[in-house]
């Protein structure tokens, strides 16, 4: 609904039909200001359906969803959901499982008070809606939801993490000395010359070059690839985090006659410079 | 970032297909007005505040 190209669809509930429970993580020192979060992964155990209780499931209703969502409680206490993982799980299998979390990790980063723990809220909810064993998704139960929760089977949020300080950038190369071969990352000043541009020639009033920066440099690769089973392809390389606009004044022809205007454009110089996945997104704090 | 990308971001935003041709420049650049100045100032001082995060 918050889409300005597409029109609001209105539903109807035709049941409700979930059992949800919220877990609460305390990160206080979990993840340092200057580490990089790659990958968080929630694990569930699941416990063993009663022998009993299988027999009398239909092959229909043998799989329940298991969704997590990211709460955010607000400073005035309204609160939201965000959707991060949802998979099916089936009632006759019990053990360890996986979601992946990590957009509720660098969600709860960079928009969540100093000292708010992470919430997520797990529902189970029916796979096929039906007269067939209306309520067989409440017979999915993990560990530590009730009395019977073991403290080794509670659920663990397990943070994959890079200290910065040794995989990331280093900030602006030093100024006039060449980058050397295999250097570590960092943000090398180059110079937009714009009145050296026959295009730009009385066309580009304002500014007549600007400093664009460039990232160079090599990042280091975490050892083992195969650790992280994140989707990230490629090794981590040498890219451009946060940009800014340049403003330019250009003469346009109006009528026969030239006019003066202002254009923004955007993401013209490097402010920035961070080591990454192709692709992956770079997770910052977010302002006020 | 090159003189090219420059000049194709350039053209986007202005939504033209290619630079003016000498033919259509005047022959002397024209005079900036006092408030196409001030917008072009205002937007250099917010770029540098605000920043967008990168691919």
């Amino acid at each position: 609904r918050f889409s300005q190209r597409v029109r609001e669809v209105a539903g109807r509930l035709l049941a409700s039909e979930a059992s949800t429970h919220v877990l609460v993580f305390s990160m206080e020192g979990r993840l340092p200001p200057d580490s990089e979060l790659v990958q968080a992964v929630l694990r569930l155990f699941q416990q063993p359906v009663p022998k009993a209780a299988l027999r009398r499931l239909s092959p229909h209703s043998a799989q329940a969803r298991v969704t997590i969502q990211w709460l955010r409680i607000r400073e005035d206490s309204s609160n939201s959901t965000y959707l991060v993982d949802s998979r099916l799980v089936s009632l006759h299998e019990s053990g360890w499982k996986a979601f992946d979390v990590t957009e509720a990790v660098n969600f709860w980063r960079q928009l969540s008070r100093p000292g708010q723990p992470l919430l997520l809220q797990v529902s189970v909810q029916r796979e096929h809606l039906g007269p067939r064993a209306p309520g067989a998704h409440k017979l999915v139960r993990f560990a530590s939801q009730g009395r019977e929760g073991t403290g080794q089977a509670e659920p663990q949020l397990e943070l994959h993490s890079l200290d910065l300080g040794a995989y990331g950038a280093r900030g602006d190369c030093d100024p006039g000395a060449p980058v050397a071969e295999g250097a570590r990352c960092c943000r090398q000043e180059m110079y937009i010359d714009l009145r050296g541009m026959t295009w730009a020639q009385h066309w580009v009033l304002e500014p007549p070059g600007f400093l664009a920066y460039e990232c160079v440099g090599a990042c280091r690769q975490p050892p083992g690839p195969s650790t992280f089973t994140g989707p990230f392809l490629g090794p981590r390389r040498c890219i451009a985090s946060e940009t800014t606009s340049l403003p330019v004044i250009v003469s346009v022809q109006e009528g026969g006659r030239s006019r003066p205007q202002v254009v923004s454009l955007p993401n013209m110089r490097v402010e920035k410079c961070a080591c990454s996945w192709d692709g992956a997104p770079v997770p910052r704090k977010l302002g006020p | 970032l090159t003189g090219e990308q420059v000049l194709e971001s350039l053209l986007r935003q202005l939504g033209l297909s290619e630079a003016p041709g000498p033919a259509q420049r005047d022959a002397e650049e024209p005079a900036t007005p006092a408030h196409v100045r001030a917008q072009y100032v205002a937007l250099l001082r917010r770029s540098h505040g605000a920043r967008s995060r990168g691919k």
